[in-house]
């Protein structure tokens, strides 16, 4: 879940 | 990082870059929404609001303060120094069918249910359709500067690349975020009757004229 929701594009 | 994305990134850089420019060195907002200025600028707080709690790389970073400047800074233009050449009478799209409907979908569509994630996905379906209120403008108006459709095209492109990025990443890191894709997919197409007029008549012609 954590992976899906930090976002590494702008 | 792929060279689609950093393309999409430098263009959609671009875009920002002359419309700030356009405006201050005509000394003239007209012919630009500042409607969709204003969405601009809600689309980047709302999605950035990240840089206060994590840090992913100092590209990220710097690009995201460069954009949320840009853009306060282009509605500054609009609104308060060049206050008298913006063409409120032709900017007359109704942003609340945007906003309230973008943001009833963002609380029941998104990956999960934390603030930042809703607003975050609040900004990316916004995004999708913050231009409307300047093609919606440039179609009542039935012209546009030059300037303003070279900024339409990087603004359109830097989406259509992003859209390359995720073929890219879902093949070689199986990453895919629907919600961004969908989105992305909805925004380009937005400006594909942009794109042909901007490249059958972009040429030659000193004012793209959008049949009204």
């Amino acid at each position: 879940k954590a992976d899906e929701t930090t976002h590494d594009e702008l | 990082m792929n060279i689609f994305r950093l393309t999409g990134d430098l263009s959609h850089l671009a875009a920002i870059i002359i419309l700030l420019l356009k405006i201050w060195k005509t000394r003239s907002c007209a012919g630009i929404s500042g409607k969709s200025q204003i969405l601009f600028a809600l689309v980047f707080t709302s999605r950035y609001l990240d840089l206060l709690t994590s840090f992913i790389s100092l590209y990220n970073t710097t690009m995201k303060v460069i954009y949320i400047g840009c853009a306060y800074a282009t509605v500054y233009l609009i609104y308060a120094k060049f206050k008298a050449t913006y063409d409120g009478n032709h900017d007359t799209f109704r942003v609340e069918f945007l906003v309230v409907p973008v943001g009833g979908l963002a609380f029941l569509v998104n990956h999960d249910f934390s603030p930042l994630e809703i607003l975050w996905t609040f900004s990316i379906y916004l995004e999708s359709v913050a231009i409307l209120p300047q093609l919606f403008m440039i179609s009542k108006t039935g012209e546009a500067e030059t300037i303003t459709t070279h900024y339409l095209f990087f603004l359109g492109l830097y989406r259509a690349l992003y859209l390359i990025n995720w073929i890219w990443r879902f093949y070689f890191e199986g990453f895919f975020d629907m919600i961004a894709i969908v989105a992305g997919v909805v925004q380009t197409i937005l400006y594909c009757d942009f794109f042909y007029l901007y490249v059958t008549k972009g040429e030659g012609r000193s004012q793209l004229s959008i049949p009204t």
